[in-house]
């Protein structure tokens, strides 16, 4: 698969982040999300999005992530915690 | 984003459109009708009831907004996120649903460009008792937008949102028991949403009546609109005499809690006192406020002070804000304020010089008269006069039903 551009990864991070997917970056140290939990992330986001759950950030990924939605998380801070 | 499963205590919930959406197409009425039909989705199958209010208390306050508009979800222009809504709870901001004012939003239209507005709002008003979205694909509640789900009359929820909604709230066992409402302020008047326009998408049934030719059960002036019931239908009038429709609702869809089996209503008045409609029928009678029925309905006419029998007529004259009904020849004077019968009556009903009997029905209008209706004909009389106006009787197809 081709490698997604540095513009729509941090395109997609910030989309996981806001829909629940991803927590925010650590507020105090800064730190972000580290590589293992992005594709956790995008593989929930794939699955709950009907998609199949390759981990990647790939087209139709991207594409779902531009179908206009509400703008509610789909996990709680609980889901997200018991997934990473 | 931290959210546990919430919903609401109370069953009986308000709702008001705050603000409307600025250059949509949409007029402000088919906004509150496509609000009021997304509601009746979730309480059609629940024992929540919805009713609109005019004040600053609705539990859901609805706004079409842009940007940021100060609740920790901006909007994003055109696209992205269009909507959302805040979970039950004890916060002020519980129920209230945000539009974005960037989308560009329809009802039953082609465009895809378009964001269907009856589709979103089922969707955020799950959010609204306590829905969180879900990834089943057939599902409401999936957060993305899926494009319109057609008739907002004739809309069934997905088995999986009924199942989820169903074990927050229960099953609603009927369409008649709703609970008095836990507040009522009386500079709150609801008012009814209209009905969609352009109905045509809804097929005619057999026993639809022609409403160029046909004498009316019942004709009341409620929330400033006119009514024309007959049989098991009945059509609008705005406050404009404009016809809402030219095809009929169906009663008991529109006034939940009436028999489904009620094949027709004697008379219908909106009362003075507290603007909660009153349906008779026969022996009994039913109080409604907006369209859900009241706790303990129906009781017997007898509460009034009428004879069984039922009653041909009930309006409210606006010269003394007394109810009058009629049966046959006869007409009694109620006072809605003290809730008794006046004494004296009944008495032979020749106070206003010309009008027929037996009536069909007999409503006051915006215009100050009132006005009397029987088969084919309505003969008009002005604010305190005692006497027909000249010219009268006039066709009711011709004046208010639109028909040539």
């Amino acid at each position: 698969a081709p490698t997604p551009a540095e513009e729509d990864i941090t395109r997609g991070v910030d989309w996981l982040t806001k829909f629940g997917y991803l927590p925010p970056p650590d507020p105090v140290t800064g730190q972000l999300q580290t590589q293992e939990e992005l594709t956790k992330a995008i593989t929930a986001m794939q699955r709950f999005g009907g998609l199949e759950a390759t981990g990647v950030l790939d087209e139709a990924t991207l594409e779902l992530m531009k179908t206009p939605r509400c703008s509610l998380p789909d996990l709680t801070t609980e889901e997200t915690r018991r997934k990473r | 984003f931290a959210q546990t499963v919430t919903k609401w205590r109370k069953r009986n919930l308000s709702w008001r459109v705050r603000t409307f959406p600025k250059e949509s197409h949409l007029g402000h009425d088919t906004v509150r009708a496509l609000m009021y039909y997304a509601l009746k989705v979730w309480s059609d199958i629940t024992p929540l009831n919805f009713h609109e209010v005019a004040g600053n208390n609705a539990d859901i306050q609805i706004d079409f907004s842009k940007a940021d508009h100060n609740d920790g979800y901006p909007f994003d222009g055109p696209g992205g996120t269009v909507a959302h809504a805040f979970f039950p709870g004890d916060h002020h901001t519980a129920g209230d649903t945000h539009f974005d004012d960037d989308e560009y939003w329809t009802f039953r239209s082609s465009d895809t460009h378009g964001m269907d507005l009856f589709a979103v709002a089922v969707h955020e008003f799950g959010h609204a008792i306590g829905l969180t979205h879900i990834s089943a694909i057939e599902s409401i509640m999936r957060p993305y937008y899926q494009g319109p789900v057609g008739d907002p009359l004739k809309y069934d929820l997905p088995y999986e949102d009924k199942v989820r909604i169903w074990q927050l709230y229960g099953v609603r066992e009927s369409v008649s028991p709703t609970a008095k409402p836990e507040v009522s302020k009386t500079d709150d008047h609801p008012i009814l949403p209209e009905l969609p326009e352009n109905r045509s998408t809804v097929p005619l049934r057999r026993d639809v009546p022609d409403r160029c030719n046909t004498h009316f059960d019942a004709v009341a002036q409620i929330r400033g609109e006119a009514f024309f019931f007959k049989g098991k239908y009945f059509w609008r009038l705005t406050r404009n005499k404009h016809l809402v429709s030219l095809q009929p609702a169906q009663i008991h869809r529109f006034w939940r809690g009436l028999p489904l089996n009620l094949d027709s209503l004697d008379a219908v008045y909106e009362r003075t006192s507290d603007h909660k409609i009153v349906f008779f029928k026969g022996d009994r009678y039913w109080v409604f406020k907006d369209n859900n029925v009241e706790e303990g309905y129906p009781r017997p006419i007898s509460d009034f002070g009428l004879p069984l029998g039922g009653i041909d007529a009930a309006f409210s004259w606006a010269h003394n804000d007394k109810t009058y009904f009629f049966k046959d020849n006869l007409y009694w004077r109620y006072d809605d304020q003290e809730r008794r019968m006046d004494p004296g009556y009944p008495l032979v009903a020749v106070l206003w010089k010309g009008i027929p009997s037996p009536l069909d029905d007999a409503m006051r209008w915006s215009d100050g008269a009132s006005y009397f209706f029987k088969g084919k004909e309505y003969w008009k009389v002005l604010d305190s006069e005692l006497e027909v106006q000249p010219g009268y009787p006039q066709s009711i197809a011709r004046d208010w039903l639109v028909c040539s």
